[in-house]
């Protein structure tokens, strides 16, 4: 039974959906079989794969919406990686995005059993949210045994980490008693900034044995994803991104920030 | 009477906040009254101030809910500002935020009155939004003259600014006839990435005159306001960013894009 795994965070562009693709495309190529599910209307992680409009016909707004079949909306991400999947929204247009997360708000149960099934078929289920703590990003925690939250590596991102972790606590105070942290990631770590050194202090004191060990160096390989429709071990296996992502995903497989 | 200018971006992270606390300072220290408005519940805009909880005792969300007057509201945004004034969100909790974004759908007209009493006392009333286009950002663009919308220089950002135009669009269509471009501003452009000259040319290929000239550059100096509490201008006035921002200002203030 897979484990279903939000990636969450209320500041914007912090590394969510980059942590989505890469993160579950090094677990794949270490033989975990990985789904990805996109949550964010955005469809920023169907991008990454080039799963975005006109690339696909099915998606999670057609299983909400008409009943498609969670078969019918899977694709594969990527020839070379075939245990990774992804489920893309599909949301082509703003009334598809209204549509989109009204359904994810009145259709909760039906979220959630599709989810139960799917992680039957997969170790790892990660599901990538838009930068909000209301829905459709509590029906993810919701259906959720964990959640992720990237901290990118500057103050503006550190200011927010607290208002995650009341969202979080709500859900599983009210709805989710099993929810639990999976981890706190560090990204986008920039070596040429002055506060990196700092600010990782400050969330290790903080968060403690619960922040991964492995940091997101801040590298621009990463950011050519989206024009490529492939994760960064697809094309850069020696940057310093790809090694961070592959050092984090063995992190993972051997106890990682959450036990 | 001053210009509304909405800042608003579907994509996390590309700079909305930095624009408008930066730019801000930039035209005031220029003699232009500015009032910056905060409808991020995140109260990322306060923060760059140290506005935020539990600095204030009152914001936005006291006019809205309590009927607070604006002098309230307003704060001075620093001693060597002076004509840089702040109205932060006052959102101190998750359930402040429902509160907040549900009164800025239900009180749109109060909104909307409130937004013209005091564009009488300013040049430029700069709206930071979070990086979402439903409630609050469509209220802030039925409030507005204008919006601009930072574009991030990189792929992932550049693919989602359609969808900020029709819901510009949109709002433009239905209820709001004079709300117009102000510009795109390239943020972020880090000069050590492959793509940054591609994405830039590409821009302002499709967006032409409507890009403002001016591209900000990535500079971890900007990264520092949130823990200093100022804009760049007020610590590091010979860094990129300040100097970009700097030039931005004077773009605006002799015509900038949308002329
Ligand atoms: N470590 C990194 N180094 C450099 N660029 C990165 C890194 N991680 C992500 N990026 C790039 O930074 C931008 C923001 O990342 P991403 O889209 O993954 O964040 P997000 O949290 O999903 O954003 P949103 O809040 O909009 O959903 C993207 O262009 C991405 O390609
Ligand atoms: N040109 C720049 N160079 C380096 N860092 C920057 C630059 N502009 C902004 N930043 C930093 O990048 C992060 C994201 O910027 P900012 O918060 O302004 O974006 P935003 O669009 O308001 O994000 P959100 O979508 O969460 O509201 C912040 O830590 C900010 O200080
Ligand atoms: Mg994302
Ligand atoms: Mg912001």
């Amino acid at each position: 039974m897979g484990q279903v795994i939000s990636i969450v965070s209320q500041k914007g562009g912090v590394g969510k959906t980059s942590t989505a693709a890469n993160l579950g495309a090094c677990l794949s190529a270490m033989k975990q079989k990985v789904l990805l599910l996109e949550l964010d209307p955005q469809c920023g992680l169907a991008r990454c794969f080039h799963l975005d409009a006109p690339h696909v016909q099915f998606g999670l707004l057609d299983l909400l919406r008409d009943g498609a079949a969670p078969s019918e909306v899977v694709y594969l991400s990527h020839r070379r990686l075939p245990n990774l999947d992804v489920i893309p929204a599909n949301v082509q247009s703003s009334a598809d995005e209204a549509v989109f997360v009204g359904l994810l708000r009145e259709r909760r149960d039906l979220f959630t059993e599709t989810l139960d099934q799917l992680a039957t078929g997969y170790d790892y289920i990660f599901i990538d949210c838009p930068p909000r703590l209301d829905y459709p990003t509590t029906t993810a925690l919701v259906a959720s045994d964990f959640y992720l939250v990237p901290i990118q590596c500057e103050y503006a991102a550190m200011a927010t980490v607290g208002r995650v972790l009341r969202a979080a606590l709500e859900v599983k105070r009210r709805i989710n008693p099993l929810l639990g942290i999976y981890g706190f990631l560090i990204t986008m770590a920039d070596k040429r900034a002055s506060f990196t050194i700092k600010i990782i202090e400050e969330v290790r004191q903080y968060l403690k044995e619960r922040v991964f060990k492995t940091v997101i160096p801040r590298d621009p390989y990463l950011a050519e994803v989206p024009k490529r429709g492939e994760p960064i071990l697809a094309y850069e296996l020696e940057s310093p991104g790809a090694k961070a992502y592959i050092r984090l995903a063995k992190e993972i497989l051997t106890g990682g920030a959450h036990l």
